[in-house]
């Protein structure tokens, strides 16, 4: 399903290189939950974003089924962020002025789905992360980790086959990560691509495969365990 | 050193009534390392928002040493923030078109330090959360984690004598999250008071007190672990 070659990663800062991602061959079959664990700066998010379509890389390629991403052009990249990828960002990126049922309806505005539809199905995802009584709270009026909750319903509510989820359980408590992870357990056994960045141990109990991050290499992981 | 009593913070969403805390009886010991627990919503945010003097409860009182704080105009409170308390938000709060090392610095901007000293001691610090090399990135060109670390750094660069820290570590893989730990330990062994909130475990490896939440109350551990 996911699959990257040779995936460069760079930021120039001033004289100085970032190598962000550095040189990355990966495959993410089709239906897998794949975690992807490293330590702070590792490169899960750099790597999150370019899968995303939401950045391109420096060189290497991303190829999702048959289709290479970083050969894409705006139109076609921002239909496959739209229709193909389902984004749980590390820090929400909620829209502040929105209420919380319109943050996670926004992404079927394109769908051609009717309004009352839209609500319905926003106000059902809100009660399956545990928010249904926060529908009209704006961003600014949750608690943290219920805005991460309304960033996870947001990241589903278009029904995508492939989900990147960016640290879905940081701020969350016991419970409430095992629901999260619980929802994204089943939404890959309905057959959905699943690929987690997480610090949370507990999040091994569910992947079916493991990738190890050091300083956007991927490495054994043996050496992650002993660094 | 801290005390609240009978604190409460109500919020009114049109008919509704939030009850973000309902009537709070706590003691923070001066030199603690108090942990505040509870599941996502259950007043911790708005607890240290309170003790930090961010916010006005809606009635209540908090004492902190002598003062009481929801009585003090806005510039005792301005002086009380400044000067008396290091706080960790939860999101960050770090300042977009500022480096890292000038987001540290900045506490200190009006403490008479002159500012090749400011400098040095954000450098000191942002070295201790292991960003030495990162000075001077902006918080956008941060990984999630790395910001995270920065604000921890920004909190202690003014040597205040109580720390609100709110969920530290959250984003943090298991050694950098115990890097934090360790730090925030030596600074209570050192004589500050710490107040964390925090949903990782092992937080609790180094509280000499713990608190737990739920529904904005204080409950028993029993009744929380049961939850
Ligand atoms: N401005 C506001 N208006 C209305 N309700 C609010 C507002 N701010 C917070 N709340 C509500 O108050 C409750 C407590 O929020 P708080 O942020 O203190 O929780 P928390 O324990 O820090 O949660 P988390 O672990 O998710 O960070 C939540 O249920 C939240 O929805
Ligand atoms: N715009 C940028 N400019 C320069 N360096 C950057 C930029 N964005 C990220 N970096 C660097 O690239 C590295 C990888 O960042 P990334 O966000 O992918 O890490 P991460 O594994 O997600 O970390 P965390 O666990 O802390 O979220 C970091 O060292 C970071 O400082
Ligand atoms: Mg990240
Ligand atoms: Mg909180």
């Amino acid at each position: 399903f996911v699959q990257t070659i040779n995936l460069r990663k760079t930021y120039k800062m001033g004289s100085n290189e970032v190598h962000a991602l550095d040189g990355l061959d990966l495959t993410i079959p089709s239906g897998s939950f794949t975690v992807v664990m490293g330590p702070s700066g590792s490169g899960k998010s750099t790597l999150l974003y370019l899968v995303g379509g939401l950045d391109l890389p420096t060189s290497g390629s991303i190829v999702v089924d048959d289709d290479e991403i970083e050969k894409m052009d705006e139109n076609a990249l921002a239909d496959y962020r739209r229709n193909k990828v389902g984004f749980i960002f590390q820090s929400f990126n909620l829209v502040a002025n929105m209420t919380a049922e319109a943050n996670v309806a926004f992404p079927l505005r394109f769908s051609g789905i009717k309004k009352k539809k839209r609500i319905e199905r926003a106000e059902d995802l809100m009660e399956k992360v545990g928010l249904g009584d926060r529908i009209g709270h704006r961003p600014t009026e949750l608690s943290g980790g219920q805005q991460q909750r309304v960033a996870v319903a947001r990241a589903l509510v278009n029904d995508p086959p492939l989900i990147l989820a960016d640290e879905p359980t940081g701020n969350l408590d016991t419970a409430s990560g095992v629901a999260i992870m619980t929802m994204l357990d089943e939404l890959c056994k309905a057959g959905k691509t699943i690929l987690v960045a997480s610090h949370d141990p507990r999040m091994l109990n569910y992947a079916t495969h493991r990738v190890f991050l050091m300083d956007g290499q991927m490495v054994e992981e043996k050496q992650y365990l002993e660094s």
